[in-house]
């Protein structure tokens, strides 16, 4: 069994690496 | 049969802000065992395992399409569990108790959502499914 995720909200995604689109 | 585990690639560094999560280094490769709704997904990478935000992982195996649902305009109600203020501009600020609806679950765990006229970003985690829309 897996520990229970954090629970704060995860971080917005980095601003400067936004994934890239195909 | 054998469970074949996702390979994700760390888009960017990460620390990690509390014990059961994982650092990333930009291009690190790691296995995705277990994708939470809200956001963090538990990884594995050689010997070092922990909760990883989804918004730093990019699929190597293409773009992740599949995953995400459409959005729906029609909205899906949900009731705000625990209040949170706005950081960022995109993101709205909501009590405890409040009635939304739910337009898009985005992979990263943050919702685009609707309460009255307003949409905007709010953490999934904060959200519990159900309730009457208020009027």
């Amino acid at each position: 069994t897996f520990k229970q995720p954090p629970s704060n909200p995860p971080p917005r995604p980095p601003p400067d690496a936004r994934k890239k689109q195909p | 049969g054998p469970i074949v585990l996702q390979t994700y690639r760390a888009i960017a560094d990460y620390e990690k802000s509390s014990t059961t999560e994982m650092a990333l280094k930009a291009g690190d490769m790691v296995d995705v065992v277990e994708k939470s709704e809200n956001g963090w997904w538990f990884c594995q990478l050689k010997n070092k395992r922990g909760w990883v935000p989804a918004a730093y992982l990019e699929p190597m195996d293409g773009p992740d399409e599949s995953e995400e649902q459409e959005p729906n305009y029609a909205g899906e109600v949900y009731k705000v569990q625990k209040s949170y203020t706005a950081v960022e501009e995109d993101e709205l600020t909501l009590k405890e108790g409040d009635t939304i609806e739910v337009i898009h679950k985005l992979l990263d765990g943050w919702w685009v959502i609707r309460k009255d006229e307003t949409t905007g970003y709010y953490p999934a985690m904060y959200l519990q499914k159900g309730g009457e829309v208020d009027t």
